[in-house]
């Protein structure tokens, strides 16, 4: 069994902006069915991530903006990464995605817990 | 390699009831840093599930009542289930969890895609 890696797994990812409203936000997560949306600077840059469990955040504790609920220290990974590494960094981090960057920071799509564990389900 | 069971990979289930609010729910979430939470009936018997993303959908839609967004058609496993075949369930059904039920309903535990692909990781 060769190694695959992230390249093989990357889905086109579902970005916003800084200034977006969570309830744009939400639409989004709701209308593309995905629970991570990553926030984008003018030049398609990394600058957060935002997800389902975040809004969920915003419900719990009455915040409004969505700049209260961005994580901005983000665990990325990269196309020639093992897709084994990239699952044991999602464990390591009690995290379910990882936007994919290249070597400038731009943001290339993302993997996630979910495409990690179809490999499990087997080709049947 | 042997099949592995949905037995050894279950973990305790969040769980709340019909008639809790949608903070409630939130909070839960939120306090507990999971992403699927099960309703139970008073014999503790599954009878929906609420996750993250149904929270972000009454932000997107302005639903206020938790009973509005209950999950009631639950796709469920039991522990004797091979992990390749709730794996292939979650895949198919394109959802994060399934709850473990014995023969009566009960809920016993739940299995996340994110408890899936910690498989892919390797032991070390
Ligand atoms: C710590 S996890 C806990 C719940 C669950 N494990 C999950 O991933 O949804 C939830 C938080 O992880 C953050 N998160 C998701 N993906 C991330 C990533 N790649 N890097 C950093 N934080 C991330 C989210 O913004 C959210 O605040
Ligand atoms: C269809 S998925 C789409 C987004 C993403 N794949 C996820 O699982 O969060 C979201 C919906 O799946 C539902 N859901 C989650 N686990 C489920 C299960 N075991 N059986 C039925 N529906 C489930 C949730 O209640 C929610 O309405």
């Amino acid at each position: 069994k060769g190694v695959s890696f992230v390249d093989t797994l990357t889905r086109q990812a579902v970005t916003c902006k800084e200034n977006d409203s969570i309830k744009d936000v939400a639409e989004q997560i709701i209308s593309r069915s995905v629970n991570h949306i990553i926030v984008t600077d003018s030049q398609g840059k990394i600058s957060g991530i935002v997800t389902s469990w975040d809004i969920t955040r915003a419900v719990a504790s009455g915040r409004e903006k969505l700049v209260d609920i961005i994580t901005r220290k983000v665990i990325t990974t990269t196309p020639d990464e093992p897709v084994e590494a990239a699952a044991r960094k999602l464990s390591l981090h009690n995290i379910s995605a990882l936007p994919v960057i290249d070597s400038t920071e731009k943001v290339l799509g993302i993997v996630t817990s979910e495409d990690i564990s179809k490999l499990i389900g087997g080709r049947n």
